[in-house]
This record gives structure tokens, C-alpha cells and sequence, in this order.
């Protein structure tokens, strides 16, 4: 464990909450894309299922733990207790569209054909474009609330950490996990376009983002 | 190319 990732786990937690929390305490769900969430659970659901097979530290447990607890919390905020104030209509991305080639090349990119390393590597690959629903949902709507570019920039954040953690791991132990950083990567720059707007436009304290 | 490798990070 290095200062990046903790402080990534950290940032990717803050995110998680500062979500559950908006959306639990305005009681809606509105500008919230319930798709990218599924997926953000998909994600989890894929990568912990070492939960049961491993144990690695009890730091490693309880976050995976909180993880899922809060990803379903969120999706079960979205589509039942404030299902009303869900926005299917502008939550329209075809997350197929995200799904296939996700499953496809996990299939081809793997480091072995058993179950848990394809749904480890399907987790990877489908992380780095959970986000894309969210992101479409706010060029959309052309707007943003301002707490949803503070989980947006957290979850960025998060990303970035761990590329210094990986830079970190390299230099210190020689560790390399080639699919985790090249998707990794890929995810980070999803969050580039987004960072930019944040630090131009919501550090401005304009209380909504709104896209050129 | 960490293959196997016990996988520490969430």
C-alpha cells in the first residue's frame, strides 16, 4: 500500500458518498444517470467475487465490502425509493453499446481463461467506461449540478491517484499489471474533458455547470 | 505482465 492508492480509495469513497448522500438528502435522483450506477454495481459485483476465495487484509475486505453495500445503495435509491424522480428519458445511453465489446475483449485479453480472472478483467474493462452514461447524461441535459461534477471530480481523481500509485509501484517493486493500466488509463482520459470544464467553470462557484 | 498475481488492489 502507497500514499496514491490510499488516498485513491479514499477519493474513490468520498465520491460514492458525496453521491448516496445527494441523492438520499434531496431525495431525488434527478441528472443522475441510474445506468451508470448499474454498471459502477456490475463492476463491483465482477471484481469482489475474491471476497470469498482470498483474503488479502482487512483493509482490502472492509472496502469491498462498503463498496458494493453503498453501489447497491445507490442503485436502489434510484430505481425504487425515488424512482419517481428518475430521468429515464435523458439516461437514454445504450449501455449494449458498452456491454459487448466489454465482454468481447475480456474474452480475448485475459491473463488466463478461468471465470475469475474474465470477471476480474470484464471489471477492468467495464470500469473504464461506467462513467459514459453519466457523462452523455449531462451533455444531454447540457447541465450539471454542482454536486454531481464534485462526485465526478472525485471519481477522476480517484483515477489519477492510481496511475501515480501504478508510476509508483513500477519504480518501487517492479509491479506492472498491464490490463489494469491500460484501462485505467484510457478511463482517466475519459475525465479530462470533464476536469477541465470543472476547474473552469464550477471553481468559478457558479452553483450549475453548464456545457459550452 | 503480472498474471496470477494476487490482485491487492480494489
Amino acid at each position: 500500500m502507497n500514499v496514491f492508492r490510499l488516498a485513491g480509495d479514499v477519493s474513490h469513497l468520498v465520491a460514492i458518498i458525496i453521491l448516496l448522500l445527494k441523492i438520499w438528502r434531496s431525495r431525488s435522483c434527478a441528472g443522475i444517470s441510474g445506468k451508470s450506477q448499474l454498471l459502477f454495481a456490475l463492476v463491483f459485483t465482477t471484481r469482489y467475487l475474491d471476497l470469498f476465495t482470498v483474503y488479502i487484509s482487512a483493509y482490502n475486505t472492509i472496502m469491498k465490502v462498503v463498496f458494493l453495500a453503498l453501489s447497491y445503495a445507490t442503485v436502489y435509491l434510484i430505481y425504487m425509493r425515488f424512482r419517481n424522480t428518475y430521468d429515464s428519458e435523458n439516461d437514454s445511453f445504450r449501455v449494449e453499446f458498452l456491454l459487448v465489446p466489454v465482454i468481447g475483449l475480456s474474452f480475448l485479453e485475459h491473463y488466463a481463461f478461468t471465470p475469475m480472472e474474465v470477471l476480474w478483467t470484464f471489471s477492468i474493462f467495464l470500469e473504464a467506461v461506467a462513467i459514459m452514461p453519466q457523462l452523455f447524461m449531462i451533455t444531454k441535459t447540457g447541465e450539471a449540478e454542482s454536486i454531481t461534477t464534485h462526485y465526478l471530480f472525485f471519481l477522476g481523481l480517484y483515477r489519477a491517484l492510481y496511475i501515480a500509485n501504478w508510476v509508483w509501484r513500477y519504480h518501487t517493486e517492479g509491479f506492472f499489471d498491464q490490463i489494469a493500466v491500460v484501462s485505467g488509463v484510457v478511463q482517466t482520459i475519459f475525465y479530462c474533458d470533464f476536469f477541465y470544464l470543472y476547474v473552469t467553470k464550477v471553481v468559478q462557484g457558479r452553483s450549475k455547470m453548464s456545457l459550452p | 505482465q503480472e498474471d496470477g498475481a494476487v490482485k491487492d488492489e480494489l
